[in-house]
């Protein structure tokens, strides 16, 4: 059987309210090391990965691996049912056809017992490649998610440009133009506001702004997003889970998007 | 016109 207890109940609601409207269906895989997830959208354009290890939970215990397949907006609606500060176990027998979800209180003085329904689902999983990208950046993932808010009103198609003094988004649509570039900034007052570039070679890609927008909807997870790009390779959009800034949390969740190409 | 690429054709199935 597989069992585990979450002290913040909010971060897997974080996580699953930041995927549900990218993938309705996906297998989470639970084994040893922890709990994961890889799914594509549905048109298969855009890959979220997420990874919890053992470490984040107050308790983990899973005998044999299991496969739970959720409907993903299905499971955010019962998660929103937990309170702020409730801790989440998770259970599941072998074989079994529901998830049970359990919330309790600080003080243990309310729980609520909850099943969500399995299902089979058929999903191809790839190998994503361990690599070293030519560009990081990191950045406010308020900050992502404002511009890629902002460049939307211009168009659908973004350009994510990044050279050593700065990284530039610009947009152009049938309306005009327009572009925001934020400097690198080693010295702000705000740690979590600082723009830090580390690169090879300057690289400029072209990216639909429906899946960045998508992807930003998990900026309540961590103040900081971490941008990676490399010529002709999908850009990765990640965000640290159950840890704090910069630092390595104990799990992350990443997204995938090809750049556009001239057809 | 631009054109957007599978992501499945970047990544090996397993």
């Amino acid at each position: 059987m597989f069992e585990a207890t979450l002290q913040k109940a909010s971060t897997l609601k974080k996580v699953i309210e930041a995927i549900k409207d990218l993938v309705t269906d996906g297998n989470i895989e639970v084994s040893e090391t922890g709990m994961n997830l890889q799914a594509m959208d549905s048109s298969h354009v855009s890959l979220v990965s997420l990874v919890l290890h053992t470490d984040m939970f107050e308790h983990f215990r899973c005998d044999r691996n299991v496969t739970l397949g959720i409907n993903l907006p299905n499971f955010a609606k019962i998660l929103k049912c937990s309170g702020n500060d409730d801790s989440v176990t998770l259970k599941a027998q072998d074989d079994g056809e529901n998830l049970a979800i359990v919330f309790e209180s600080e003080g243990q003085e309310r729980v609520s017992e909850f099943e969500l329904k399995l299902m089979d689902i058929d999903a191809e999983s790839l190998g994503i490649p361990d690599q070293d990208y030519n560009t990081n950046v990191k950045m406010s993932s308020a900050e992502f998610q404002r511009i890629v808010r902002d460049m939307t009103v211009l168009g659908d198609t973004c350009s994510i440009g990044c050279t050593k003094e700065g990284v530039k988004f610009s947009v152009s649509g049938d309306l005009g133009q327009g572009n925001i570039t934020l400097r690198q900034t080693n010295s702000v007052d705000k740690e979590e506001e600082a723009v830090t570039i580390e690169m090879d070679e300057p690289v400029e890609l072209n990216f639909a702004l429906r899946y960045l927008g998508f992807f930003t909807k998990a900026s309540p997870l961590c103040p900081r997003v971490t941008i990676s790009m490399s010529p002709d390779v999908p850009i990765v959009v990640a965000y640290n889970v159950g840890g704090e800034k910069d630092t390595e949390g104990a799990g992350s969740l990443s997204f995938y998007l090809a750049p556009k190409i001239d057809e | 016109q631009q054109q957007q690429p599978k992501i499945s054709s970047f990544f090996n199935k397993k």
